[in-house]
């Protein structure tokens, strides 16, 4: 018998069962149409080539599930409180965010209401807003070296603009004040001009 | 410290240390990490200058003397755990790739897990300390992700015990395989074999490609780099052509498929496993998707709590642009993309070590979901990977076009992974055919296992929308 599950938008847990019915109806869908392109006509290749477009969606839905569902995994196994807060956070905003921008999916399915929909669009804004002021401290988490990063502009210390323009004075093109083109090119036609 | 990014941190709800030993699998991977680290970073010989202001040749030379510097000192400190060589060369070479990439992440896997005993016996020791520098050449100028059109050949010859190696055509000629053009005097060479007249499909051969000591072009060898790309600028991609070349038998590798001296061909045990090196390079590129988009976020996050524009209230002073919702809208869901591939990068490693030490075991039955698994989720991480790091440099402004920002070098080094080691559509395709093959299992009353097994409770997936 079909068991009724109630999708929670507030439970990462709730939202990977929400991404698995969507993966299987996409993958029974594209597995129906592949058949129904079989039964009309005799090569299986025309039949595969006439549904990939389904296939390559059913794909993707299989992986965006095994994403969420591994991200929800982790959670668990982070131990600090304040760390594994902020995680929640993100994934939540991961797989909500990912709703967002499939919603036929979900709504095609009967998997979530339009009223849900709705409220995801909200969550998804109330989350930026948790996230914000740890955005940086959760960035400085990749614990990237400056060497590493290779980036005047994602510093550390954040002093842009004077090392900004610091490199720019080392451009090959400045090693001379008069590029050698002046004399080359410029002068002798604004000779004759 | 800028007075912004100092209050940025001091806001902060959480430790981001503590967030790091997450990321690394624990503090005293952390410790380690940045103790491989520091032996790059303090260490005055890796210096170089800044790569955006050489030219093409001045930056593989850079990159050269940067790999040859990097595989001494790995020796002199003893370094030789997978990990450690890992953040070793990361550090070594930033953003850039090194033209020895490939001779450490194919041609050394690839005889590992495809050589014989002997093979590697023979060959593994020339290659570690790099008397041998190889490459792997797979794809052509007119054939790539399809491996069953590749047109090279390999003919074997019972009267002396060789293959004659051959491009028959232009388009056979191989095409990309970096560190090919001048770096490597060695090739794994995917071609077509041809035995007792008959075609037996693609298998892999060791084609030498240059004379050891003087790096010169061997007799019926045509070899060169392919000129500028998009990017990769220190990557010497080469083609090779060979008219004729004739190796001797052991150059096949034959752990699964052989050759016996008369000629007669033994059938591999299951035609997946010269997948091998692809799966195993498709799990790290999933690890490498995470990579890259972190790096993206931080530049782009990082300069948006530096940079102020415009006002939110008249009168009052530009607020930071990442106080502006668009702004985080852009940002916030691919720093999270970020987090959660990098726990998928860890768990297809994981896996893959698991599965393919079953295989080396024998126990194939897992192998069909992983080459699935690994096909799908490189072509899914790298195809919003890619979006992402655009999406972060157009967040940057005019700034982000710059070189200085770092954003355009980390878009194109990492833009090829979404066409090589699989294109992303055939990739996807290819999860299609498993995901279809166990739905048609479910349908006739088998269960499956591993993530597909949400296919078996189908029937019961009936999700109640909930009323509000």
């Amino acid at each position: 018998a079909a068991r009724p599950t109630t999708v929670h938008i507030n439970d990462p847990a709730s939202l990977v069962e929400a991404y698995k019915v969507r993966a299987s109806r996409l993958v029974e869908a594209a597995a129906k149409n592949l058949q129904g392109e079989l039964n009309r006509r005799e090569s299986k290749e025309d039949a595969w080539n006439r549904t990939s477009v389904d296939l390559v969606r059913a794909s993707e839905a299989h992986c965006h599930y095994v994403v969420v569902k591994l991200f929800t995994a982790k959670l668990s196994e982070i131990s600090d409180a304040a760390v594994r807060a902020i995680m929640t956070s993100l994934c939540l905003l991961y797989a909500l965010h990912g709703i967002s921008k499939h919603t036929g999916d979900f709504l095609q399915g009967g998997i979530l209401t339009d009223a849900q929909v709705t409220q995801v669009y909200q969550q998804v804004k109330d989350l930026l807003a948790v996230i914000r002021p740890n955005a940086v401290a959760l960035v400085d988490s990749f614990d990237f070296h400056d060497s590493h990063l290779g980036s005047v502009l994602g510093r550390y210390d954040g002093n842009i603009y004077e090392n900004m323009f610091e490199w720019a004075k080392k451009s090959p093109l400045n090693k001379t004040e008069v590029h050698e083109s002046f004399h080359k090119h410029l002068k002798p036609m604004q000779a004759k001009l | 410290m800028n007075p912004d990014l100092r209050r940025e941190r001091e806001a902060a709800a959480f430790q981001p240390e503590l967030l790091t030993h997450v990321l690394d699998g624990g503090a005293e991977r952390t410790t380690r990490r940045r103790e491989i680290e520091a032996l790059v970073l303090n260490d005055p010989e890796f210096q170089h200058e800044d790569l955006n202001f050489l030219s093409r040749s001045q930056r593989y030379e850079v990159a050269i003397r940067k790999s040859a510097l990097m595989v001494m000192k790995l020796r002199e400190y003893g370094i030789a755990d997978p990990d450690e060589i890992y953040w070793f060369k990361s550090m070594c070479l930033g953003t850039s790739v090194g033209p020895l990439n490939l001779h450490f992440g194919m041609f050394i896997p690839t005889i590992k897990n495809q050589g014989t005993v002997d093979q590697r016996e023979k060959w593994l020791p020339l290659t570690c300390g790099l008397q041998i520098i190889g490459t792997y050449a797979q794809t052509e100028m007119g054939h790539g992700t399809h491996l069953r059109g590749l047109e090279t050949t390999a003919t074997y010859d019972p009267a002396t015990q060789e293959f004659i190696l051959n491009s028959p055509t232009v388009t056979s000629i191989k095409w990309w395989p970096g560190g090919l053009g001048k770096t490597s005097n060695h090739a794994i060479v995917l071609a077509q074999l041809y035995t007792q007249g008959q075609c037996k499909g693609l298998h892999a051969f060791i084609v030498p490609i240059r004379q050891l000591g003087t790096h010169e072009p061997l007799p019926g060898i045509t070899v060169g780099d392919i000129g500028p790309k998009f990017g990769y600028d220190e990557m010497d991609n080469g083609y090779l052509k060979m008219d004729n070349f004739r190796i001797p038998r052991e150059n096949m590798l034959m752990k699964y498929a052989k050759v016996e001296p008369d000629g007669t061909y033994v059938k591999p045990l299951n035609d997946k496993l010269t997948y091998g090196t692809m799966v195993f390079i498709r799990s790290i590129i999933v690890g490498d998707s995470a990579r890259s988009l972190s790096r993206a976020c931080t530049i782009a996050i990082r300069y948006s709590a530096v940079r102020h524009q415009s006002e939110l209230k008249p009168g009052e002073p530009e607020p930071q642009i990442l106080d502006y919702q668009t702004q985080q809208y852009k940002l916030f869901p691919l720093l999270a993309t970020a987090y959660a591939f990098h726990f998928v990068g860890a768990y297809m490693k994981e896996t893959y070590l698991r599965i393919t030490g079953d295989i080396s075991e024998g126990d194939l039955s897992q192998l069909p979901e992983l080459h699935a698994l690994t096909a799908g989720l490189k072509a899914f991480t790298s195809w919003i990977a890619n979006a992402g790091i655009e999406e972060c440099r157009m967040a940057c402004g005019g700034h982000g076009y710059s070189r200085c920002s770092g954003l355009p070098d980390i878009y194109v080094t990492f833009t090829p992974s979404c066409t090589y080691e699989g294109e992303n559509t055939v990739m996807m395709l290819q999860t299609a055919r498993f995901l279809v093959k166990c739905y048609a299992q479910v349908s006739s009353g088998q269960l499956v296992s591993g993530m597909v097994s949400y296919l078996n409770d189908l029937s019961g997936q009936r999700i109640q929308p909930q009323q509000v």
